[in-house]
Parts: C-alpha cells; sequence; structure tokens
C-alpha cells in the first residue's frame, strides 16, 4: 500500500487537482485508491461533488474524517464511495484538531487508521502550511509528493517544506521520502516557468516528475461539476498529463 | 491610519502579489506605508529583495516580525526602510507562535505595536490559513481585503473566511469589517472567470473591487529580482491595474 502526501505549504500550487486527478487515472488504470482530504476547506471534498454542486451553499456531510480522528467513528462507515474512488471527506470543523489536547497529536491519523487495508494507494491533501494537520499526513505516509506552480514565488516556498520533512524524517516518521515533484501549470512560451525547471533540475536532479502538467482551463472548470478530469473532458490536455504522470508515478515505484 | 489585513485562507490567491504592489502604489501617491509580513514562507520579504536575491539561499535576517511579537525587540529597531516603504520582514521561526503558552495570543500583535504612528497605511500579508497568525493580524486591523484568483477552487474556499471573520467580529474586534474583495488572475477570454464575477456580483453585491488585476506574466517574474511591479515593469498590465486598484481603494475610505 503505498500512502503518499500531496503537500507544499505554499498555497494554491495544484495539490487539491492533482490528488482528485491522479487518482481518478489510478482508478482508470485498475487500481484501488482512497483519497484522504485532510484540508479544513475541504476542497478535494468538493472537488468529488461531494459536498455541493456548481454554486450552491456547501451541506454538512454526516461523517468526516474528523470523526474518524477523535475515534466517534470508524473509517469503514465513514468512506463516501464516489464511483469507485473511496473518498474520506473533510469539513471545516477539522480545524479544531489543534485544540485538541493530546500529547503526540502528530499520530492521531495513523492511530486511527491503523486496520486500513485493500487499497493499492492512499493520497491525502493537505492543506498549505506546516501545523499539525499536514505533521499527522507526514507521520502516516511513506512518500511525500509536491506540486509545485512552476513559478519563483512558489519554488522559494519549498525551502520550508524541505526543512520540515527532514524533522519528521528525524523525529517522527523514519519510513518517509519524498518521491518526486510535480510541475504544475506549466507554459512552455512562459521564459520563467522553464528557468524555474533549470534550477530544479540543478539543484533537485532527478526530483521532477518528467510529465509536467500544463497549464489547461478545463482543470479550473471541472471542481465546478463535482467531475475529475477524466470524467469531465477525458481530451483536454489536463487528462493527458495526468495520465502520463500516473503511469510515470507507477513506474518509478 | 488603515490597517488592512490581505487575507484568504485559499493559497496562491495573490496576497503577497498585491500587498507587496498596493505598498508600492500607495508609496507612489505620496503615502507614508509599512508592510507587515506574518507568513513564516516571509514571501513579502523575498518578494521585497529583502532575504535574497534570485535563486540564492536565503539569508537570515537579524530581527523580525517574531521578536517583536514575544517584545524581544521595539518595531523601530525591526523596521528596514525598502526604498521609502517600511517592512517588518518574517522568518519561518514565526511558526513558533502556535507553541507560546499565553493566554489571549491573538492580541500579541496588536499589544507590541500599540505605540504604532505616522503611518497611511499599514498592510498585512497573512498565511493561507485561519490560525493564530491570521486572527492576530484581524484583531490589529480595521479592514480585510480578500484577493480572490476568480476561479471556483478559490470561491469556494472563502466560505469559511467569511464566517472566521463574523467571528472575530462578534467576540474579539468589533471594528474590523470587509472592505472589498481584489479580483486576481483575471482572464476575460475564460468563460469561468467571467462565471466566478457573476456569481460574486450576485452574492455579495458591490464587494468586488471595480478594478480586476488581469494575468500578467510580468506579476510572476518581479519577485525573483527582488523588485516590486512599479519598479521591474512600470509599464505592465500588472503595474496598471495594481495602480487602479489603489487609486479605488483611496477613493473608497
Ligand atoms: N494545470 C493547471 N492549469 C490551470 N489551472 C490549474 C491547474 N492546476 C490547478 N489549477 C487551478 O489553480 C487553482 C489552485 O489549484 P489547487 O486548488 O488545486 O491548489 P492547492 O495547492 O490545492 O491550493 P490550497 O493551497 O489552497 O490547498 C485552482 O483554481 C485550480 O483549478
Ligand atoms: N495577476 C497575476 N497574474 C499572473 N500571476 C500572478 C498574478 N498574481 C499573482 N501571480 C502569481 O501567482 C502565484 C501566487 O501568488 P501569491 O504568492 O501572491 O499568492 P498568495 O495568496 O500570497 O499565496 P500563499 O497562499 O502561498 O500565501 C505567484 O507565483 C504569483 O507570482
Ligand atoms: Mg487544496
Ligand atoms: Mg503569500
Amino acid at each position: 500500500m503505498r500512502i503518499i502526501s500531496m503537500s507544499n505549504n505554499k498555497g494554491g500550487v495544484g495539490k487539491t487537482t492533482s490528488t482528485v486527478n491522479i487518482a481518478a487515472c489510478l482508478q482508470k488504470l485498475g487500481k484501488k485508491v482512497l483519497v484522504i482530504d485532510l484540508d479544513p476547506q475541504a476542497q478535494s471534498t468538493y472537488h468529488f461533488g461531494i459536498s455541493q454542486n456548481r454554486f450552491d451553499q456547501p451541506i454538512k456531510i454526516d461523517k468526516t474524517i474528523y470523526d474518524v480522528i477523535k475515534g466517534e467513528s470508524s473509517y469503514k462507515e465513514t468512506i463516501i464511495d464516489r464511483n469507485g474512488i473511496h473518498v474520506l471527506p473533510s469539513c471545516p470543523d477539522l480545524r479544531g484538531i489543534e485544540f485538541i489536547a493530546l500529547p503526540a497529536k502528530e499520530f492521531l491519523l495513523r492511530d486511527s487508521l491503523e486496520t486500513l487495508n485493500g487499497y493499492d494507494f492512499v493520497l491525502i491533501d493537505c492543506p498549505p502550511s506546516l501545523g499539525v494537520l499536514t505533521l499527522n499526513a507526514l507521520c502516516f505516509s511513506n512518500e511525500i509528493f509536491i506540486p509545485l506552480q512552476v513559478q519563483f514565488l512558489p519554488y522559494h516556498g519549498m525551502y520550508n517544506l524541505f526543512e520540515a520533512v527532514d524533522m519528521v524524517k528525524k523525529r517522527l516518521n523514519k519510513g518517509i521520502k519524498i518521491s518526486g515533484i510535480i510541475g504544475t501549470m506549466y507554459n512552455s512560451r512562459k521564459a520563467i516557468n522553464n528557468e524555474v525547471i533549470e534550477e530544479i533540475e540543478k539543484r533537485l536532479p532527478g526530483k521532477l516528475f518528467k510529465t509536467l502538467i500544463r497549464e489547461n482551463v478545463a482543470l479550473q472548470e471541472a471542481p465546478s461539476w463535482g467531475k475529475t478530469i477524466c470524467e469531465y473532458k477525458p481530451n483536454s490536455t489536463g487528462a493527458d498529463d495526468y495520465m502520463g504522470l500516473t503511469k510515470e508515478i507507477l513506474e518509478r515505484d
């Protein structure tokens, strides 16, 4: 079972978009996939069309990952089957984890999913921070993927993540590794995108996945219909790129 | 003194880009401006060229806003004069505020800047979360600007912010108000941008600033040279739009 955190404390780099669409491609390739939405903004939950459609007000979901973490609900009864992709949904109350007074809070997720089995892949959509929620994801995972908009401000924000991962590896989870960086919103006509890619290849050789996710407006439209890119526009460059990336992920195991 | 939080828990919507470039335009219009970088990623600090240039390793800054909040340094000795714009820089250690064991942590910033005066505008660049750092910003400010990428996922994330502001207004800072939403990365050829704008106008009439910030690659390039858009490309659409927006801000007082 590959447990992968989709993490980057820099915001808006494509964590949610990558989680949902890699899950969709893995399923198309016959893999059994669980997505855990660990962001209180519940964006993966929304992207899958679980919490609402289009511009409607969000609807409250009965049980979420927060109930599982608190031990008030088993993961089996909380999972939502979304056309074959299993999802542990989120909600804004998940922010409450910061205020739970317990020692070793970083292991709440791992402990609550101790009996989890039967999946080829578990993908965790992380919030844009290095707080207790992201630490829970990193302590439960054996891999990290770093979605990165290939621009300067996002590139600069990556240093903090590498430092945090070193700390996690030393003190909380020896088995964790950064499997790769996913280059997102790539536009070959923009010099800045190519400059950042060159810099990543120079400083972190081999870490950037070869398949880059090109800028594609269909990826922005799909969430509003509660659909993955494979469902919304299977012939778009977004669907092609995420399928190419997913095949590369399966080879890199 | 207008104290404005540039806040949105959704990541990558243009909080840092707006903070730095509105500050630059205000200064050009003769206003006295202080920027407070309250994000541990220290992106405004980087954007101003204070912490490093291009792809270099970040350099450690002597005193930051974290020292001011802890009471170990006065704001006067911590301020960096960046060509006339005053900046209270940040650093990754600022994350430590979450672990300070003090009651009413939300007021640490306000209390440490009690004697602050002499500025027309104070702009606070917030991290992409609703944790203790953002609460500090909201408890010190009298206004909030919400930068918003006019796309679905960012639009959906905005609900949480409105709820959080209601809570702050009721319990922590009666004087706070949402002055406006800044539409960023607008491309009139993308149907999705126009759909989201229509929706905002319908649900929150009058909240969206009339000046939209168009997608402009110069805004992505400027930070790598440690420059504001006015310094990097004064004739770009990015510079025009931020100047137009700044003039609108001055009218809306
Ligand atoms: N390849 C792409 N081309 C065009 N737009 C994209 C692409 N990938 C993501 N987007 C859009 O960019 C915005 C940010 O992406 P997303 O929400 O997935 O980032 P995130 O890292 O999950 O954000 P957060 O830090 O708030 O969790 C969204 O509006 C999304 O639709
Ligand atoms: N109008 C624009 N046109 C093109 N690119 C833009 C525009 N505004 C911002 N950007 C780019 O989009 C990315 C995100 O912007 P920025 O970092 O300012 O957002 P943020 O909300 O501060 O992110 P975070 O949530 O991580 O703090 C950056 O790479 C920035 O250069
Ligand atoms: Mg997300
Ligand atoms: Mg920022």
